[in-house]
C-alpha cells in the first residue's frame, strides 16, 4: 500500500506542476510535498500513509508562499489545477463544478475553459454558472427556472 | 461512461416528475438565482448514496422531500433515479446501461434499487468501488469547497490522494 | 439598554422586510424574530439582550423556510438586506464589498447596483468586482495591475 | 463623511509608495487575479486597528510587511495612512480632516499616529467609537463573511445589532 501511495503521489506531482504552469502563466509554479509529522515524542514518524501533504505555490516572480496567502481567484485555480492532476492518474467519469468559475477573471474564465474542454475526452463536465463566456464555450445548454413560484422546470436545451 | 438520463420526482423543487437527458461532452444548467439549479446537484449526489443532511444542505432527512408551496401541497415521497451509459465497461456488470434509484418516504423508510431489483446501499457502493463515482468522490464541487481542498485541516487532500491510488 | 436594543431592534425588522421586498421579487417576504433561549433548567429567558436573531425568508410562492434552505444567491441577497437595514438606522460612513456580486444573475445584479445607487447618498461604496455590469454602473474604476510580478500598482482611474 | 485618501507604502504587494484619492460615491477596484486588490481592503481593515492575522489573511503578524520578489528585496516596515473628510463632524474633533496611521517594523514594533502625532491604539478606537467605523464594524464584507451573518452559530449578527443600537 505504501509503495503504491508514494508511486501514485509522484504522478500526481508531476501532473500539478505541469498543469499548474498551463492554468496559470508563464513563470508560476506549484509543487506538492509530503510532511511527517512529529508524534508527541517529537519523532518524526516516516509513513507517508500518515504524512500531510503540502502545496506550495510560487505565482510569476513572487516569493513561495504557502496557499494560504493567495488571492481568492488563484486558490480556485490551484484547486482546479490538483483536481485535474488526480484526474489523469485516475479519470472520473463525470465531474459537476456548481459555481466555481465564479471568482476568475476574463483570461483565467478562458484557461479554465480551455482546459475543461481538453479533459473532456476522458470526462463529462456538468458546470452550474452565471458566467456568459463559460455558457457560449460549452456543447448543451439546459436552462431551468420556476415560472410557477416554488417549482423548477427545465426550460430548453440548446445544442452547439 | 457517462451519465445519460436523470430522473427526479418530488424530491426537493421538483413536486412533478422531471427528466433531464445529458449529452457525454461539456454542459452547462443556467438560470435564476433560487430556481434549482443546485437541487438538481444535489438529486445527484443523494441517488449516489450521499448520507450527510449537510452535504444536502438540509437540517433534517426529509427536508429532501418537497415541502409544498402556497398552490401544491408537501408530497410524502421523493424519488431520484440515475441511468449511466457503461460504454467503457468501468462498472463491474455486463450491463451496457445501469439504473440507480433511490426512493424516501417523509414516514422515515429509504428504498435503493439497481435496474429496477431493490437492493441494499451496500450494494450501490460496491457497484462504484474505485470507480472515481460516489458521493463524496471528487466528482460534485461547489465553491465553499475550495477552501476544503486547500486546507490543512480537515485533510480532506489525504482523501482525494488515496481514492486515487 | 434593553429598551433601546428592543426599540433598534423593531426598526431594524420594518427596515428588513421593506428592503427584502425591493431586492427580491413581488410576493417574496421575509421577517426578523427574537429567539428566547432555554437555559438548562428549561426556563425561558425573558431578556432581548440574550436572545438570538431569527431569520425567516419566504420567497415566492414558496412556505416559510430557514434561510439555511435557500439558494446561494438567494442568500447573499438576504444578508445584504440585513446590512442596508441596519444601516437605515445607524448609517455607516462607508462600506467595502469584496466580491459579493459574484453568486448574483443577471437581474438580481440589477437590483443589488440600483440599492447601492440608492444608499450612495448618506454612504461611500468601494466594491471590488470581476462583472461587467457593476463597473459600468459606477462613478469611479480605479484599475489595479501586476506589470511587475509581485508588484501592485494602480494604473487608470475613470471618471463617470 | 468619506474616506479621501490611501497611502500604502511595504504593506503586502506594495514595496513602493502608492496614493488612491478616493471620491465620495460609489467606486470600483478592478483587475486580474492575484493583481492586489484585497491587499488594499486589507490595508484599510489594518490602519483602522485589524489585530487579527486571520482577517489579515496572514499566519503570522509580519506576514503584512512585503516579503520581496525575484527582484525586489524584502522590506523591513509597513506602512499605511488613511485620510478621511470630516464633513458631517461625525468624528469627535474640530478638525475637518483627520488622518490616521499606522506601523509596522518587522522587530515587532508597532506605531499608530493620528494627524501626524503619535497615540496608542486606544486613541484611535476612542475616535471612531459609535461612529460604525473600525475594523470589525459591518463596514467591510467580503462573500465568505455572508455565511457568517447568516448563520445562528457565531451569532455574529446579534453583534450587528449591538452596534446599530
Ligand atoms: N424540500 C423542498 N421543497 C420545496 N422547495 C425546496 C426544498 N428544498 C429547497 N427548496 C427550494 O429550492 C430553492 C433553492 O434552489 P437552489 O439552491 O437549487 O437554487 P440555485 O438555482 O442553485 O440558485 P443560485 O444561483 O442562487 O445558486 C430554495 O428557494 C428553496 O426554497
Ligand atoms: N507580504 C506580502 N508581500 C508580497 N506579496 C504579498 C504579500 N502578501 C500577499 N502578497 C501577494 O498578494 C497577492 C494576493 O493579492 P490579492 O489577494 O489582493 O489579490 P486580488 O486582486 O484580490 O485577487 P482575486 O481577484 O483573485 O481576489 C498574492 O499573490 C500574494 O502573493
Ligand atoms: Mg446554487
Ligand atoms: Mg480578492
Amino acid at each position: 500500500a505504501r509503495e503504491r501511495f508514494l508511486h501514485t503521489f509522484e504522478e500526481i506531482r508531476q501532473n500539478f506542476i505541469r498543469i499548474f504552469k498551463e492554468l496559470f502563466q508563464e513563470g508560476d509554479e506549484a509543487n506538492l510535498k509530503l510532511v511527517y509529522d512529529e508524534d508527541e515524542d517529537g519523532k518524526i514518524s516516516d509513513d507517508p500513509l500518515e504524512a500531510k501533504i503540502e502545496i506550495t505555490a510560487k505565482p510569476r516572480g513572487k516569493r513561495p508562499t504557502s496557499i494560504e496567502l493567495l488571492s481568492g481567484g488563484e486558490k480556485t485555480l490551484t484547486a482546479i489545477a490538483l483536481l485535474f492532476a488526480i484526474y489523469l492518474v485516475k479519470p472520473s467519469p463525470f465531474c459537476i463544478l456548481d459555481e466555481v468559475d465564479a471568482p476568475l477573471d476574463v483570461a483565467n474564465l478562458g484557461r479554465f475553459n480551455r482546459m475543461i474542454r481538453k479533459f473532456s475526452e476522458k470526462t463529462q463536465f456538468i458546470l452550474i454558472t452565471h458566467n456568459e463566456r463559460t455558457m457560449e464555450s460549452v456543447d448543451t445548454l439546459y436552462g431551468v427556472t420556476m415560472q410557477e413560484p416554488g417549482v423548477t422546470t427545465i426550460v430548453e436545451t440548446r445544442f452547439k | 461512461m457517462y451519465l445519460s438520463k436523470l430522473e427526479i420526482f418530488g424530491f426537493k423543487s421538483f413536486p412533478a416528475k422531471t427528466v433531464i437527458d445529458f449529452s457525454s461532452g461539456v454542459s452547462a444548467i443556467v438560470g435564476p438565482n433560487g430556481s434549482g439549479k443546485s437541487n438538481i446537484v444535489d438529486a445527484i449526489r443523494w441517488v449516489l448514496g450521499e448520507q450527510g443532511d449537510k452535504a444536502l444542505r438540509s437540517e433534517k432527512r426529509d427536508d429532501v422531500v418537497f415541502s409544498g408551496t402556497s398552490k401544491r401541497k408537501p408530497l410524502s415521497v421523493a424519488e431520484v433515479s440515475l441511468t449511466i451509459v457503461n460504454n467503457k465497461n468501468v462498472l463491474p456488470t455486463e450491463y451496457s446501461e445501469v439504473q440507480i434509484a433511490r426512493r424516501f418516504f417523509r414516514s422515515g423508510e429509504t428504498e435503493y434499487y439497481l435496474n429496477g431489483t431493490k437492493v441494499r446501499l451496500k450494494d450501490i457502493r460496491s457497484l462504484f468501488m474505485n470507480t472515481g463515482i460516489g458521493p463524496d468522490a471528487y466528482s460534485v464541487i461547489e465553491l465553499k469547497m475550495i477552501e476544503t481542498i486547500l486546507s490543512h485541516v480537515k485533510n480532506e487532500r489525504r482523501k482525494m490522494f488515496e481514492e486515487a491510488s
